[in-house]
């Protein structure tokens, strides 16, 4: 089982997109593919047409058991999306709480992997999305994953945060000893822009050893495809974006046969 | 002294442009103002070329001094920028314990509050760049603010989690008995693509008495401006982004004249 956690602290540079496309190709290609909506706000999971405010099994149930240490069969907060092979951890509002109420106790570390260990054999891959701030659900995430993808907008505000995030994984990686890899996804490049081509430079030059060779560009029909609450790659299979999606997904597929 | 604090939950919509392109076109006119960034993730604070990983003094330190129980001069974690009249309250990347440490503790919400207090006679108006999420930090924004600015992308996933944005205003309105105001404004506008005009016919559909009567347009010159650690409106004053946001200026200053 392959877990891949998509996570940024910069607000809209496409991590919920990154995870519905390469979810939804996955799901095409018939690999049964489990994708975890982590963010309290829970843009995954209005996406495939829940409401994280009124849902009432989520990602929360698990913690709260965690807590309360009784075992939930995590297939009971499991939901089928209408994309054969795809299903759906959702998210709640709750987990807005989560770090006041339990951030300073131990061991919340760990509760998405323990509730992963579960699935080893029911799903070929997983695919967290992750909310756009440092806290126990960021943490959860990259102690389950083998690779991190991380989407950066090709601008230089998003480029002034690299850094930070860097920062962030090599500290969670050496607190919990993580094995997980990084992949730097270029998003939203805009090749009539002089920023964009700027600030894809600047990253070729800075981070070439965990940067991803290509890009994704800017295409007006991801919005679209967020309306029909469809991948775009099974929205629109010809698009720009979901070709550059599916370049990404067949290079992630080759690099875990090497490694 | 008016108090704007421009705040959504969904990240990448527009706050941090928006916070930027209004308090430079306000200094331009003279206004002195100060802009206030409370995202930990300081978004606004690189945009003005500092390092909210290393600064010494910021937001954070008034946090500390008030559970402290001792009284920093808040001008002394006050910064100049390069533009006459726009002075900057920088966030650090401290601020993301902040509700891990003190959400659970009483009186942390009025601690921005407090600090603009001693201000009243100083600025002419203050703008409050808030995290793409609910905690104390935004909490603090909207107790101590007259208007909320809510930029909402014209697309489908951003109108999702409006509903649930205007629920935690009303809880946080009602806890705290404040008056502020709301506004939505609908920003990145693509004429092109069905979905944005969809989106806006479902905003104006649905949200007419707080909705702005216009559009924030899709203009690539933002992120050109960014990089130039200038507003859009003092980069390129004759660009579709400035222009807009010149309007809702003009539009804000006769509402306030109103009230
Ligand atoms: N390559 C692209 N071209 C054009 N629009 C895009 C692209 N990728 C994402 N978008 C759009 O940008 C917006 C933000 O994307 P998305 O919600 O995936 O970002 P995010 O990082 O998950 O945001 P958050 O920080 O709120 O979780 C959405 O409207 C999405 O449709
Ligand atoms: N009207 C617009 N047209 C085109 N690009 C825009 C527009 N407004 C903002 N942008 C770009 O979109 C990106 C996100 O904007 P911004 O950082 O202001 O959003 P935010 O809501 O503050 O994000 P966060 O949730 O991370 O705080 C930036 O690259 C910015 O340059
Ligand atoms: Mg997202
Ligand atoms: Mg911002």
């Amino acid at each position: 089982m392959r877990i891949w956690a998509v996570a940024n602290q910069k607000g809209g540079v496409g991590k919920t997109t990154t995870a519905v496309s390469l979810a939804g190709l996955l799901a095409e290609k018939g690999h049964e593919t489990l994708l975890i909506d982590l963010d309290p706000h829970g843009s995954l999971t209005s996406y495939f047409g829940h409401d994280p405010d009124t849902i009432e099994k989520s990602v929360y149930t698990l913690f709260q058991a965690a807590v309360n240490q009784i075992k939930v069969p995590t297939a009971s907060v499991m939901l089928q999306t209408r994309i054969s092979g795809l299903s759906l951890l959702p998210a709640s509002t709750a987990l807005v709480s989560l770090d006041r109420q339990f951030g300073s106790r131990g061991g919340m570390g760990l509760v998405i992997h323990n509730a992963l260990r579960q699935w080893s054999d029911r799903f070929d891959n997983v695919i967290i999305d992750c909310p756009p701030m440092l806290g126990v659900l960021l943490v959860n995430a990259l102690a389950c994953s083998d690779r991190v993808l991380v989407p950066v907008q090709t601008e230089f505000l998003a480029l002034k945060g690299l850094e930070r995030i860097k920062h962030t994984f090599e500290r969670v990686r050496h607190a919990h000893k993580l094995p997980f890899e990084e992949l730097i996804i270029p998003t939203m490049f805009d090749r009539r822009t002089r920023a964009s081509h700027d600030s894809l430079k600047f990253l070729r030059e800075n981070y070439a050893e965990t940067l991803w060779e290509m890009v994704i560009p800017v295409d007006t029909n991801f919005r679209e495809a967020s309306k029909a609450g469809l991948p775009l790659p099974l929205f629109k299979p010809q698009s720009r974006g979901s070709l550059a999606y599916k370049a990404l997904l067949d290079d992630l597929l080759e690099r875990d046969m090497v490694t």
